[in-house]
């Protein structure tokens, strides 16, 4: 089952 | 000061129960050019924004930039003391610890005013970067509604492709699995009723559908949802707001390990 990813991985804290 | 009058209440109204079980507190962010607002639920799976333009209120005077940290459910909770009819305003001096939201009935003849405690929140802005997205797709909000909420039934994960001809929603759960596809229709009479594909190539991800339930909140906001996706990247999935702005909602997809 994949797994679920967090927004983290793709946006960056600004 | 900071003033923002809104012909109609609901329209609040609709914007807090579209997110309020999804984020718990938030800041209002108001500037010159209007009021946005960024906010992630706890898990730091989705993310919603917020953008309502100045020229969309019916008055709006902000002198200089706020970030008004409320509580939403304590919002609503005021809200709920508001016709949809009628004019809402949100008023804050410079430096004030509240929040004064007053409705005035369409008559003018019941006015009421609230005083909405501010809370001190770290702004936990995300830069989300400018993508450009392989596959859009806009379809009626209620028909998008009506799919997650079904499909929930049935398991907890659903992937969406977008192709050609259309947008695949499917599920698989202990009972089995299924899909409901929506097909391409630009010659629809309404444009709300249209369903438009746009696709540079093919996209197909998963998401959980109780994210995608949360954000199906917002569709009293209006007629048409717009979904953007790229590969491995979370989707878009916007409420346009008419004449004032959207409310978007991102989601990080599931991925194989």
């Amino acid at each position: 089952m994949p797994g679920q990813s967090s927004l983290f991985t793709f946006f960056t804290k600004a | 000061m900071f003033e923002a009058k809104l012909n109609e209440a609901s329209l609040l109204k609709k914007i807090v129960e579209a997110i309020r079980e999804l984020v718990t507190d938030a800041n209002l962010d108001c500037s010159e050019a209007g009021i946005t607002m960024q906010a992630m639920d706890s898990s730091h799976v989705s993310l919603c924004a917020l953008n309502l333009r100045s020229d969309g209120f019916d008055h709006y005077r902000c002198d200089r930039n706020l970030s008004l940290g409320l509580n939403l459910a304590n919002l609503s909770k005021i809200l709920k003391c508001a016709g949809n009819n009628d004019v809402c305003t949100l008023r804050t001096e410079d430096d004030a610890d509240t929040l004064t939201v007053t409705f005035e009935s369409p008559k003018q003849e019941r006015i009421s005013e609230f005083e909405l405690k501010l809370i001190a929140l770290d702004a936990e802005h995300l830069g989300i970067p400018d993508t450009n997205y392989k596959a859009q797709v806009r379809m009626p909000s209620a028909e998008f509604q009506r799919i997650i909420r079904d499909l929930s039934v049935i398991g907890d994960t659903c992937s969406i492709a977008v192709g050609k001809d259309g947008v695949r929603f499917g599920v698989e759960g202990d009972l089995g699995s299924g899909s409901i596809s929506v097909k391409q229709n630009t010659a629809a009479e309404k444009e709300e009723e249209r369903v438009e594909v746009h696709m540079e190539e093919p996209v197909e991800l998963t998401f959980a559908l109780r994210y995608l339930n949360f954000f199906a909140k917002a569709t009293p906001l209006g007629p048409i949802v717009a979904l953007s996706m790229s590969p491995d990247v979370p989707v878009v999935v916007e409420f346009p707001i008419e004449t004032v702005g959207y409310l978007r909602f991102y989601l990080a997809p599931k991925i194989d390990e």
